[in-house]
């Protein structure tokens, strides 16, 4: 462990808590996209089915249960019990059309043909494009709620300390996952026009609006 | 690219 690597886990942990309280406090879900909350829990479902099998410590098997509650919360929250405030009208990014390529590419791509490693791979892949639906939802609706842009903040910058972690990692133990590495820089370049914004607008107290 | 036993990160 090191502290890129801890911060990284902080800030997706605060990106989680951050969407569970705005959508449990406000008892709405307005601006987000349940797509991609169910793809955050597909990702965490297949990345974490180790979770009784690999004990690595208490840390680790503590943040993904963590992760796995708060998603699959998240999801309730806004499928069930706050269903009448969810934008479905916006919400219209095709999951499958991220599924089914990224599926196909786990098959393709791993570093081991075993059902754990392939679904591991999987969530990798599926976690680079899971925000799609939620980034073009926002593009749909041309803005964010704050504590939505927030969200999306600690969500991006989590993979980007990751990337960080790795770099780290490389020079220090010569470790590398040229898999995670390479999703993982996929995964934040998808920010990098929402970073911008986030930074030029909401950094400054204004609203965060997309140009139309 | 070691052929790590598990993943031990999140």
């Amino acid at each position: 462990m090191n502290i890129f690597r801890l911060l990284g886990d902080l800030s997706h942990l605060l990106a989680i808590i951050i969407l569970l309280l705005k959508i449990w406090r406000t008892r709405s879900c307005a601006g987000v996209s349940g797509k991609s909350q169910i793809l955050f829990a597909l990702v965490f479902t297949t990345r974490y089915l180790d979770l009784f099998t690999n004990f690595i410590s208490m840390y680790n098997s503590a943040m993904k249960l963590i992760y796995l509650v708060c998603s699959y919360a998240t999801v309730f929250l806004m499928y069930f019990k706050f269903k009448a405030t969810y934008d479905s009208n916006h919400d219209t990014f095709r999951m499958e059309f991220l599924v089914v390529p990224v599926g196909g590419l786990a098959f393709l791509v791993n570093h081991d043909f075993t059902p754990l490693e392939i679904l591991w791979t999987f969530s990798i892949y599926l976690e680079a494009v899971a925000i799609l639906p939620q980034l073009f939802m926002i593009s749909k609706t041309g803005e964010a709620e704050t504590i939505t842009s927030h969200y999306l903040f600690a969500l991006g910058s989590y993979r980007a300390l990751y990337i960080v972690n790795w770099v780290f990692r490389f020079y220090t133990e010569g470790f590398f996952d040229l898999i995670a590495i390479v999703a993982g820089c996929v995964q934040t370049i998808l920010y990098c026009d929402f970073f911008y914004l986030y930074i030029t607008k909401v950094l400054k107290g204004k609203q965060l609006t997309l140009p139309a | 690219d070691m052929d790590e036993e598990f993943h031990d990160e999140l």
